[in-house]
C-alpha cells in the first residue's frame, strides 16, 4: 500500500458516501444516472468474485464489502424506494448501457492476461469502469443546473483514478512491478474521459458559479 | 506468483 493508492481509495470511498448521503439526506437522487450506478454494481461484482477465495489484508477486503454494499444500496434506493424513486427521472436518462457491457465484456475475452474465469472477468471490469461515467456526463450535460452534491460526487469519482495513475507509477519504479496494460491504460481512458468535466468543474469553482457541462 | 498479485488492489 501506498500513499497515493490510499488517497484514491478514501476518494473513490468519500465519493460514494457522499452520494448515499445526498440520497438519503434528500430523498433525492435527481441529477443522478441509475444506469452508471447499475454499470458500477457490475463492475464491483465482476472485479470482487474472489472476495470469499482470496484474502489479501483486513483493508482490502472490508473496503471491497463497503463499495459492494454502498453500490448495491445506492441502485436499491434508486430503483425501490418508495420517496427516491419519484425524483429519478428516466427519460433524461437514456444512455443503454448494453452498448458499454457487451463490447467491453468481448474485449475481455479477446484482450487478457490469462483466459480464466476470474482472469477475464476482473479485466472485464476493468474495461466497463473505464466508461462506466459516460451514462452520468450524458444525464449532466443536459442537466441545466447541477446541484454542488451531484458535481462533488463526479469529481471525487474521476480524481480517484487519478491517483490510481500515480499508484502504478509509483509502484512501477519504486516497487519495480511488473507493467500492466490493462489496469494502466484502462485507468488513463477513465481519467480521459473525466477531462473537459474537471475543466469545468474547475472553472466554476474559480469563478464561484454554477457547475455547467456545455450540450 | 505475478498472477495473483495483480489484484490486490480495489
Amino acid at each position: 500500500m501506498n500513499a497515493f493508492r490510499l488517497a484514491g481509495d478514501m476518494t473513490h470511498l468519500l465519493s460514494i458516501i457522499l452520494l448515499l448521503h445526498k440520497i438519503r439526506a434528500m430523498k433525492s437522487c435527481a441529477g443522478i444516472s441509475l444506469r452508471t450506478q447499475e454499470l458500477y454494481v457490475i463492475v464491483f461484482v465482476t472485479r470482487y468474485v474472489d472476495l470469499s477465495m482470496k484474502y489479501y489484508s483486513f483493508y482490502n477486503s472490508i473496503m471491497k464489502i463497503v463499495f459492494l454494499g454502498t453500490s448495491i444500496s445506492i441502485v436499491w434506493y434508486m430503483r425501490y424506494h418508495k420517496v427516491v424513486k419519484q425524483t429519478y427521472n428516466k427519460d433524461v436518462d437514456t444512455f443503454r448501457h448494453i452498448f458499454l457491457i457487451l463490447p467491453c465484456f468481448v474485449l475481455a475475452l479477446l484482450i487478457n492476461r490469462a483466459f480464466t474465469v476470474i482472469e477475464v472477468l476482473w479485466t472485464f471490469s476493468l474495461y466497463l469502469e473505464a466508461v462506466a461515467i459516460l451514462p452520468q456526463l450524458v444525464l449532466l450535460q443536459r442537466s441545466r443546473n447541477i446541484d454542488n452534491l451531484t458535481g462533488n460526487y463526479v469529481f471525487l469519482l474521476g480524481a480517484y483514478r487519478a491517483f490510481y495513475l500515480l499508484n502504478w507509477i509509483y509502484r512501477f519504479f519504486i516497487e519495480n512491478h511488473q507493467v500492466r496494460w490493462i489496469p494502466w491504460l484502462s485507468g488513463l481512458l477513465q481519467t480521459a474521459i473525466y477531462a473537459d468535466f474537471f475543466y469545468y468543474y474547475i472553472k466554476s469553482w474559480k469563478n464561484r458559479e454554477k457547475l455547467k457541462l456545455p450540450a | 506468483d505475478t498472477e495473483t498479485e495483480a489484484h490486490d488492489e480495489l
